[in-house]
């Protein structure tokens, strides 16, 4: 929050002071304005001698509040095949994009007209081709008009955000942007500016956005007033940076020019982005014109702040800079783009170095993870192509899966920065997976490229698809794009700087020279941060007052994909202290300490894991052999004679060969007819009766001698009175089985009872009570018969006798 | 299903023998040269008028023999894109 200043710019525009984000209004009160605009225009940048092109549906170039610095050199109609870009009018008014993208750029200042554009003095132009046919040649012939003569390209369309959209620029296009930054603006390269997706409430991701996601063009995301992500809003990385445009409805809204000469709040959307970075792009331009394509990338990634906007994964990367897949490296500052423009010295030239290429195909399983890593020298071999700090990373992959929205990609640097080069996307069920489609992120900015990069690939299913249907990476291509040096640490590049401002008012129009005249100040031009650094900070100063913004450390540097990177006393709990190169070095994965990377490098373990002391490993489980204590955190041996022990190491679950379990111990096996005795821990002979047993008794037999029945554990001669000798397969001996009820002697099978016990008669081999029913009428008797009751062992006792006796 | 390419009646064809040479290919197979598509040397906007304006399929015709002919390096006919204002 900046606090109003009596002494700031006042316009006429009627809209001016609802224009929040480029200055404060209301004098008492805090407001926002954290691109610094005013700042900006404070030091006498404009946009004067720059030029602004918007390729859209054409532009009102008759608007009262364009038509001052509309330029006809910057116009074309692609569609009519003419110089005049106005748009087609109808009852709809559906062509006023355009004109609404061109006056946030360049509406005139203090007209007494609408609005103030950020850069007012700029000239404007349009490019009228989305109102018709959108081919490749219709978009080659956009990026390539009059490239020498337009700066700046805004565009704020693309490929459908619906969410299922895999689209990109054609061969022509493509060819039309590397035309672009290699020959436009006499060499220095076309600036191009992209809105990026709209798609948030699809859940779609822009990195399917071959325009967003390209090198050539400057992705640009947008955040609400009070820095929440807007409903619209896409995310990835290959987005660069951020300005405010409108969002909820109790936010305040983007004020621009609309068509039929009229003023807006309607304006939405990371179309509102795109148009304001190319203004700011546009100050800067004038503050130094010799910025090539590249240098205006590296101003925004340096000069752009995470300030209030929120997201959930702000990460500091490898070279010290925050970035998030929502807003990139953060809300733009048109003050220190303006301030860096002044002195910056072109960076080294661009190297491009294909890290890896690997062809080997992977199945991409359902619910898994695959990782494929790749170690490079970046090209460290070849002069020509050496990538030591990166700027853009892309990676060229191939792969078909059943379900293209299931997927996930993820690329790890060297340094542990993850950049999600696409998320799931619910809606996309195309089949036909990516073919060489190139995903592009800018979240590595200013790493060093040598090292193992990773590429994660995640195939997570929807409820709609065959889960037993797999994907497969069948290659992936690793591209860096970077330079050989610094492109600013070096020590030439500390200019003396201007310390005042480098214009006069004679070189403004009268009108905007009265205004300026009251309003002009010599600012001190200090740039860095003059404040106290962390107490862990080194040698090289800071960035700021955290331990996250120090230049080099005193003791360790922490970092990491979750950490993020700081200065710090000691490594914590995970990390292994790496003396030599002052950092904090991540352990295995289970180790809580270790004294190496590796697996087997460990000195203790996380909870949940067993440390094993033989390899210095920590495992989940315990191997053979072993079991887990859980007080010690150990794997520790089992009984000599266990194969496998639960809790204690005599408790044994599984014996080695030669051993048999008694109990829970393992006791050696004993010869035939003898068992193992603990006491005297040797084998005493069983009962004479048994074949094996478990002690010497007679009733502790567990297998009976030749020709002796088991009955009741023991082992008998022969089976007693209401028992029948059975054999049972796989036992060497016969068991006692008892006859039926009240049965005293049965035939072998012991189906047929052959004796009965007193008071019961002998009836079709069943012994049935010699009572007799008092009911049994020769109706009853003969239901009984007709039934065949007395056939069946259940109902033989139903009268039977009775019937039977009565014929 | 997946979404459908739609062709147009518009060629985009690579003739390095220059803008004469372009026209002279355009007139000897029906189509119209519109010129060089932006700055891209030797890249021409061919239109033929008597193929369907948009469809889903490629049409084959005498048209076709544009890229035999020696002097075309490239042709691609053109597909209209699906592009929306964010």
């Amino acid at each position: 929050h900046i606090r109003a200043d009596q002494n700031l710019l006042y316009f006429n525009d009627p809209t001016w002071s609802n224009m929040w984000y480029l200055h404060c209004e209301n004098k008492s009160s805090r407001c926002r304005s954290e691109m610094n605009i005013m700042a900006a225009w404070q030091r006498g940048y404009t946009g004067k001698n720059v030029v602004v092109s918007i390729l859209d549906d054409g532009v009102e170039r008759n608007h009262p509040d364009l038509v001052q610095n509309y330029d006809p050199f910057a116009s074309y109609d692609v569609n009519g095949d003419d110089q005049d870009p106005s748009p087609r009018y109808d009852a709809n008014n559906e062509n006023k994009h355009g004109t609404r993208c061109a006056g946030e750029v360049a509406a005139s200042a203090n007209n007494s007209y609408c609005i103030v554009g950020i850069a007012y003095n700029a000239r404007i132009g349009g490019i009228r081709m989305l109102d018709g046919d959108v081919t490749d040649v219709v978009e080659a012939k956009s990026l390539g008009i009059r490239p020498d003569y337009i700066d700046i390209y805004s565009a704020s369309w693309g490929p459908d955000d619906d969410g299922k959209t895999v689209d990109g620029p054609g061969s022509l296009a493509r060819k039309a942007f590397e035309d672009g930054i290699k020959k436009g603006r006499k060499g220095l390269g076309s600036i191009f500016v992209w809105a990026s997706g709209n798609g948030g409430r699809e859940r779609d991701y822009c990195s399917c956005d071959g325009y967003t996601n390209s090198i050539y063009t400057i992705s640009i995301s947008s955040t609400t007033e009070n820095g929440y992500k807007p409903w619209y809003l896409e995310e990835c990385a290959s987005t660069l940076a951020t300005t405010y445009s409108s969002g909820a409805f109790y936010e305040r809204k983007i004020v621009t020019t609309d068509l039929r000469q009229r003023c807006t709040d309607d304006h939405t959307g990371t179309s509102v982005s795109a148009p304001m970075v190319a203004g700011i792009i546009a100050l800067a331009l004038e503050a130094n014109p010799l910025l090539n394509w590249r240098d205006v990338q590296h101003l925004l990634v340096k000069t752009s702040r995470s300030v209030h906007l929120r997201a959930p994964d702000w990460r500091t990367n490898g070279a010290g800079r925050k970035v998030s897949h929502l807003y990139g490296f953060g809300l733009v500052d048109a003050e220190a783009m303006v301030v860096e423009a002044k002195k910056w010295r072109t960076v080294p030239s661009q190297h491009v170095c294909v890290g890896t290429s690997d062809k080997r195909p992977r199945f991409i399983r359902a619910d898994q993870l695959i990782r494929t890593t790749a170690h490079t020298n970046a090209c460290a071999d070849r002069g020509g192509q050496h990538v030591a700090y990166v700027e853009h990373v892309v990676v060229q992959v191939t792969i078909s899966h059943p379900r293209r929205g299931d997927l996930q990609i993820n690329l790890i640097s060297p340094s542990g920065t993850k950049s999600q080069l696409l998320g799931r996307r619910t809606f996309d069920y195309s089949n036909e997976g990516f073919k060489n489609w190139e995903f592009m992120t800018v979240h590595c900015w200013g790493e060093k490229a040598e090292g193992e990069w990773t590429l994660e690939i995640q195939d997570i299913p929807s409820q709609l698809r065959n889960p037993e249907t797999q994907g497969k990476l069948k290659e992936w291509t690793l591209i860096l794009y970077g330079t050989a040096e610094h492109p600013y640490h070096s020590a030439s590049f500390h200019h003396s700087r201007s310390r005042t401002l480098d214009i006069s008012a004679s070189d403004l129009e009268p009108s905007k020279a009265a205004v300026f005249q009251g309003h002009l100040e010599f600012i001190e031009e200090e740039d860095e941060y003059i404040g106290p650094c962390h107490p862990e900070c080194g040698d090289r100063g800071c960035d700021g007052p955290s331990e996250e913004q120090c230049l080099n450390c005193v003791h360790y540097s922490l970092g990491g994909v979750k950490t993020g990177r700081k200065c710090v006393s000691a490594c914590p709990s995970g990390f292994m202290a790496d003396v030599a190169s002052r950092r904090c070095r991540r352990c295995h994965r289970g180790c809580e300490t270790c004294f190496g990377r590796g697996q087997n490098q460990c000195s203790s373990c996380k909870r949940g894991f067993y440390f094993q002391m033989e390899t210095n490993s920590c495992t989940i489980s315990c191997s053979a052999g072993t079991y887990a204590d859980d007080s010690l955190k150990h794997c520790l041996k089992c009984h000599q004679n266990c194969r496998k022990c639960i809790g204690y190491p005599d408790r044994c679950a599984v014996c080695k060969d030669g051993f048999s379990l008694s109990g829970s111990m393992c006791v050696p096996d004993c010869e035939q007819g003898t068992f193992y005795n603990p006491a005297f821990m040797k084998c005493d002979k069983c009962h004479s009766s048994c074949q094996a047993c478990l002690g010497s008794g007679k009733d502790q037999c567990t297998q009976c001698a030749k020709d002796f029945h088991l009955h009741d554990w023991r082992c008998v001669p022969f089976c007693g009175q209401g028992f029948y000798s059975e054999e049972i397969p796989g036992l060497p001996h016969k068991v006692c089985r008892r006859c039926e009820e009240n049965c005293v002697s049965c035939e072998a099978t012991g189906k047929n009872c052959v004796r009965c016990k007193e008071g019961y008669s002998l009836l079709s081999g069943s012994c049935v009570t010699n009572h007799t029913c008092s009911n049994a009428d020769e109706m009853f008797c003969e239901m009984v018969k007709s039934s065949k009751l007395c056939e069946r062992k259940l109902f033989i006792q139903f009268c039977c006798r009775t019937c039977l006796l009565a014929g | 299903s997946n979404p459908r390419t739609v062709y147009s009646n518009h060629w985009a064809v690579r003739v390095p023998g220059g803008p004469e040479v372009a026209s002279e290919l355009a007139a000897k197979y029906g189509y119209l040269n519109l010129g060089q598509v932006g700055n891209l040397e030797n890249y021409y906007h061919f239109y033929h008028s008597k193929t369907i304006k948009r469809s889903t399929y490629s049409i084959r015709g005498t048209h076709s023999f544009l890229q035999m002919d020696p002097k075309v390096e490239w042709v691609q006919q053109q597909e209209i894109k699906k592009r929306v204002k964010r």
